[in-house]
């Protein structure tokens, strides 16, 4: 799965999703990723998410709307992507990753997996990594 | 406002012969996105670019790349959103298109529904002028050789990518 959460000059938000799926899937099956709200989420009041993983798991959780509705109440974007993304797993104990923008800019990148590739430019200057902690 | 775009290339245990390659898609993809937004483009327009770039990239599980299904085929899924009026485009199940995000982004705009799939969602596409591919032509060695190895261990893992097998990965 890939995924893009943007900030526009003008206030804009908005999210794009796209995968293959899962490998060894059974022909016709639907994922997370199509499904507004479990795969992507954007509305300029609160901010965007795009997510990636286990996509029955994510779907079961709605995990973009989840970590929407953290921020709506208050969190900032990293630790509602934290708490949704690990909340998820606890429940679920599949794995999966978020990416995520608030209305202000400010970045939440979490995942549960070994592993998320990720990249943001922010004031002209570029981000990036693919294990945890970096 | 100061424009900013982030952009991922998949969860799960990513071994590290594909980690170069993903951070260089990654990178690339948000430059790309940057550049639209830089120029005053719209955020739409923004993500579209970031992810038509990974979709071209056969190191990412979408587009060119996909994963297989059972029968050894690649059936895609996309969507994208806008936030200024929740506006919203998907498709499901496309069998035989590039870029699955450029046809949700035609949904968001040309349909009056919000998911498409099958065969409507390959009529939709054909109908706004997108051309379709070869489906073999979206497959990739990797994609084939991680089905086989589905197909030798038979479960799903925690993730999205790989098993959850103790890989190279800390």
């Amino acid at each position: 799965t890939v995924g893009a959460v943007a900030l526009d000059c003008k206030g804009h938000i908005a999210v794009a999703t796209s995968t293959g799926g899962m490998s060894g899937k059974a022909v016709g099956r639907i994922g997370d990723t199509p499904q507004i709200g479990s795969g992507t989420y954007a509305d300029d009041y609160i901010g965007g998410v795009s997510t990636t993983g286990h996509g029955e798991t994510i779907l079961k959780y709605c995990l973009a709307h989840s970590i929407i509705k953290l921020m709506e109440n208050g969190k900032d974007a990293s630790t509602a992507t934290k708490m949704a993304v690990e909340g998820m797993t606890k429940r679920l104990n599949n794995t999966a990753g978020a990416i995520t923008l608030s209305k202000n800019g400010d970045v939440g990148i979490h995942f549960s997996s070994q592993r998320l590739a990720w990249a943001y430019i922010k004031s002209n200057k570029l981000f990036y990594g693919i294990n945890h902690d970096e | 406002m100061v424009p900013t775009i982030i952009v991922h290339g998949g969860a799960g245990d990513i071994p590290g012969s594909r980690v170069e390659g993903k951070l260089k898609g990654v990178k690339l993809a948000a430059v790309i996105g940057q550049r639209i937004l830089s120029e005053g483009g719209s955020a739409l327009d923004a993500v579209e670019a970031a992810v038509v770039s990974m979709e071209n990239d056969e190191y990412f599980n979408a587009g060119y790349g996909s994963v297989l299904n059972l029968r050894g085929e690649v059936e895609m899924e996309a969507s994208i959103m806008c936030g200024k009026d929740l506006n919203v485009g998907a498709v499901t199940l496309i069998k035989e298109f590039l870029h699955p995000i450029s046809i949700a982004h035609k949904v968001l705009t040309d349909s009056p529904h919000s998911l498409l799939g099958g065969e409507g969602a390959k009529l939709f596409a054909l109908e706004k002028g997108f051309s379709p591919v070869p489906p073999e032509s979206l497959i990739s060695e990797h994609a084939r050789a991680a089905l086989n190895s589905f197909l030798e261990h038979g479960e799903f893992g925690r993730t999205e990518i790989g098993m959850d097998t103790k890989s190279d990965v800390g």
